[in-house]
């Protein structure tokens, strides 16, 4: 319904203008109904600007401006429709040192309401973990579970 | 619903038994490449109810049964269990789903299909398949159907469409969409 | 050819005059997120003739050209100048293309455009584009037409369907791509 | 021509097979034509296996694994066709450190012949570089080339 919608458009609207800031230490991120006279139709735009730069396409963002943005939108609809847990695998993979402190940050904030489980190579990001899970394939071919000690 | 521990036998490269333990909060899986830990998160999406091979980068479902190695012969059956407990009492019959993702929506009946999970309590599902084709879905060790799973999970934010597990290099899938999917992605969740 | 300088001013994120020497053998270009290192991949791209936006990032190819922040005013022009050095004696002209990637093809005659390097001399090129959407091309200084930069590459490996830009986010694609498609990768190559 | 797509697709593919094993340090790898009977037609297959894996479709790989192959297969179109100089973008965002070194190791040898830029996050893809150079932005938006120290 119509209603529904825009309650929900409007709620992560927020989440994500708000997770952007957070992410991003500044700068605004925001979605944008492309025809607002018909919100039951429309399609959507997302317009980011860190901080200090001027608006413009995303899609002349820088890699890891993108990764971070995508990732500010995504936590926002999760937590307007939460589940028990969330995964998120190598989501940290094209972040430098800078943007993984604040995302290992809004992730252990997150944490206070929901699971998570994150798959990374990324040291700083193993430091949020309270319980970690090494993999490994001392057979070819075949994984098993070993723990792990971080230096 | 909190997530106790996954189970997985024959499912991608876990030949053999696992167990992991995510009692935690936080949990980090770590690990080389290709060592097995996107098979792990794989393994939770699929016995989720995931019907898509191409989602689990198959080309078929049967690629998801431990295929064997040089020393190793292939195995005949992949399963994978999830055991979770109940924050709240937590229940799923006929539109009444699940108490804590109360989003208002009368569902339709499922066909009689009832379980009922008090707080603290244990929830098993489990998912199985066979080189024959052959399928099995249990809850609570009872055999259901694929759209019992699905239902059960539907009621918890687990839906179709759900934002619960972020894949390998799909992150910035929502930025490259086209405006109208991103909005399918945004109705999904309203 | 080898490259020896790249300087560039007014494209996209690098408004000042900025000057990038490649001597060595092997350059590492390092740096936080967003500060500009795939820009100078960028750039190069487009001083040898890349005619596509969206190759670049952009949606027009105006957006190459330096947008302004909250403390600086826009550019009129993106300036992009790449200075090589023959390694052998090059010239190219009527099919005559490069004597470091003698692939034997006879090339169509261009019209008229002549150019010589003996080894050891210095090749530039560059390329303009204003605002009002105006668009020069320059080797050694003089005026030239895009295509005489696109077919000057093109004997030393930097043609159509060239892999020697690797972008960011792309190096997978070629395991992605449809078989024929890669079919004619390996056709571009040969 | 026949001849000419023939030639470069065997050139090319023993390139390929070569350098898979050089970055997996084993296994096996190599292009297929889908329809051998007509190779003036035929697609391109790519079956790779990691070592001590089996042979499986290439979609199943890891992440780590498929960038690698990907790598080895772009290297050895490069090789056949090379070019004055290679740009690499990170390319090795997804690698661990066991194959960063392999694959470091490979454009270090390949340089002999070529020059390579290379954009990295990585401090062992840049221990190979002859030179480093930084960019920042003090400035925001203004980018502008800094001389680095590698520690
Ligand atoms: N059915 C199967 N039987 C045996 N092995 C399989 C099967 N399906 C996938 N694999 C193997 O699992 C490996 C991939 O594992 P996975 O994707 O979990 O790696 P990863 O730890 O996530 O690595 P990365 O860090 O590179 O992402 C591949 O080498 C693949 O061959
Ligand atoms: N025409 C332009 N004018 C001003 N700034 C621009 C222009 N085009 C792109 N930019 C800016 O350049 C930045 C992207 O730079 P670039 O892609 O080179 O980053 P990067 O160093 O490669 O980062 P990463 O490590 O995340 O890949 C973006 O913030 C973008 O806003
Ligand atoms: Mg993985
Ligand atoms: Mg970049």
């Amino acid at each position: 319904s119509r209603q529904r919608f825009v309650e929900a458009f409007q709620a992560i609207n927020r989440y994500f203008m708000e997770t952007f800031q957070e992410l991003f230490g500044g700068g605004q991120g925001q979605m944008v109904l492309v025809d607002e006279a018909n919100p039951l139709e429309s399609g959507i735009e997302i317009i980011a600007q860190p901080p200090g730069k001027r608006l413009q396409n995303i899609m002349l963002l820088s890699g890891g401006e993108k990764s971070l943005t995508a990732i500010a939108l995504l936590l926002a609809i999760f937590r307007y429709r939460p589940s028990p847990f969330c995964i998120l695998d190598e989501v940290d993979s094209q972040l430098d040192d800078v943007n993984i402190k604040r995302f290992s940050e809004k992730i252990k904030e997150m944490s206070q309401r929901t699971q998570f489980i994150i798959i990374t190579h990324n040291k700083t990001t193993m430091q949020i973990a309270d319980a970690l899970h090494g993999v490994t394939m001392e057979e070819p071919g075949i994984s098993k579970l070993v723990s792990v000690r971080l230096k | 619903l909190k997530l106790e521990k996954l189970e997985l036998r024959g499912f991608k490269s876990f030949c053999e038994h696992t167990e992991l333990d995510f009692t935690e909060t936080i949990t980090a899986i770590v690990g080389p490449n290709g060592c097995g830990k996107s098979n792990l998160a794989d393994s939770i999406t699929w016995v989720l109810g995931e019907q898509s091979a191409r989602l689990l980068r198959g080309s078929k479902m049967e690629d998801v049964i431990f295929q064997g190695t040089h020393h190793r012969p292939p195995i005949g059956v992949a399963e994978v269990t999830l055991t979770l407990v109940a924050r709240q009492d937590f229940s799923t019959n006929n539109g009444h789903r699940g108490g804590e993702q109360a989003d208002g929506a009368i569902g339709e009946p499922t066909s009689g299909f009832e379980l009922t999970v008090a707080a603290g309590e244990r929830l098993t599902v489990g998912r199985r398949l066979y080189r024959s084709g052959e399928s099995e879905y249990l809850l609570n060790g009872r055999r259901v159907r694929l759209r019992d799973i699905q239902d059960l999970f539907a009621g918890t934010g687990l839906g179709p469409g759900h934002y619960a597990i972020i894949g390998q290099g799909h992150v910035e899938e929502i930025l490259t969409a086209k405006p109208y999917e991103r909005r399918s992605v945004i109705e999904d969740a309203a």
